[in-house]
């Protein structure tokens, strides 16, 4: 007897923000760096 | 007690429903292996969140029982604290009798506004437990509500809302995959954490030559891994920083390589078709790279994680009374 739960399958956050346009934005609002970007600046500078 | 779960709320995707209490009030959760906590938005929520979802309400429910004891919970991006309630919690036909989980007080900043799920179904060990509480699938087993120990996750790749994707509990299902399900131990009872033998890109052991750790975790919905290796493997795989993320030019997918896993002795191969997450942004074709840099620091780290996008192609049994993942194929 297994017991099946449907997931369903929405819109991720990521998708939603970056149709806004807003991506970016939320990158810098939460201080992520999704691209290692800072850390390879400070090697340079 | 706090933990770390390691969600990346940002790329949920898979959703399913449970109901809490009596009568039974309806939460959209989704179900991690990366945690073990049962928590959703309560009635005592005064944070944005709990104003854009459904909030439980204890005095609405004849089979609450008030515990009380605090807990909070940490995610990259915020935390969330609140009180621990028990309840009878049922799942498309499985009720479990006297779950404690937690109703929370306060929700990150922004962090759950947006998301459409309103709360989280934990199914990782019990040493994952914030406040020491009884996983969901614990209480299932000690309860005599499935067959066997085992649940599995099938997470369909089908571009209309990936319809039929499915979390079985108490055994899986063999039309989901092809071939025979191999089986890995799991090395560390915590996370599903399971051995990496390496990790090849095209025809070249590029990482974790020497072995490394990794967990199955449908709390992730992309490949992570230490920042450094990430970066180098987005190099290999020809993406670039783009807006704050890394993508590639679309066109070129035919010519990228595969990124397979290597465990057990058995090669999980990724084809770019099953790594990039194409998108369309103002009428244009976008190509996002599915894995992402997560350090997680000694002792629980390095980690790599396998989440929704390695999940989409192999079908995953997980197996508490041999403390192993199967993984094959799915068709």
């Amino acid at each position: 007897a297994m017991h099946r739960v449907p997931l369903r399958k929405h819109q991720s956050v990521r998708k939603k923000l970056r149709a806004q346009g807003v991506l970016s934005d939320f990158w810098k609002s939460q201080n992520l760096d999704m691209v290692q970007f800072s850390e390879s600046c400070r090697m340079d500078q | 007690s706090t933990n770390e779960p390691l969600i990346n709320y940002l790329d949920m995707e898979y959703f399913g429903t449970i109901s809490i209490g009596s009568p039974p009030q309806n939460f959209t959760v989704f179900f991690d292996t990366g945690s073990s906590n049962l928590w959703v938005p309560s009635v005592y929520c005064t944070s944005p969140a709990c104003k854009t979802h459904p909030v439980f309400h204890p005095s609405q429910s004849s089979t609450y029982e008030e515990v009380g004891n605090r807990f909070s919970i940490h995610y990259g991006t915020g935390s969330l604290t609140g009180i621990i309630g028990a309840d009878q919690v049922s799942v498309e036909g499985l009720t479990v009798e006297g779950q404690q989980f937690g109703e929370s007080v306060t929700e990150p900043g922004q962090t759950f506004v947006n998301a459409e799920f309103d709360g989280i179904l934990g199914l990782g060990y019990p040493s994952l437990a914030a406040g020491g509480v009884t996983p969901v699938f614990d209480n299932m087993m000690a309860q005599n509500l499935v067959d066997l120990p085992i649940f599995s996750v099938y997470l369909s790749s089908d571009p209309q809302g990936g319809s039929g994707s499915e979390l079985t509990f108490g055994g899986y299902d063999p039309s989901h995959f092809s071939g025979s399900l191999n089986w890995i131990p799991v090395t560390k009872q915590g996370y599903w954490q399971i051995a990496l033998d390496g990790i090849q890109v095209g025809d070249t052991v590029m990482f974790c030559s020497e072995g490394c750790q990794a967990i199955v975790d449908t709390g992730t919905s992309l490949v992570t891994g230490p920042s450094d290796k990430i970066k180098e493997l987005q190099g290999a795989i020809g993406a670039t920083p783009i807006d704050g993320e890394y993508a590639v030019n679309c066109a070129t997918l035919n010519t990228m390589p595969n990124v397979a896993f290597l465990i057990n002795g058995v090669s999980y191969a990724l084809s770019p078709n099953a790594y990039i997450l194409p998108d369309l942004v103002d009428g244009m074709q976008y190509c996002g790279s599915g894995f992402q840099g997560l350090d997680i620091p000694p002792p629980a780290g390095p980690l790599w994680i396998l989440g929704d996008v390695f999940i989409r192609q192999f079908y995953a049994v997980f197996d508490r009374g041999n403390n192993q993942v199967g993984l094959a194929p799915t068709v």
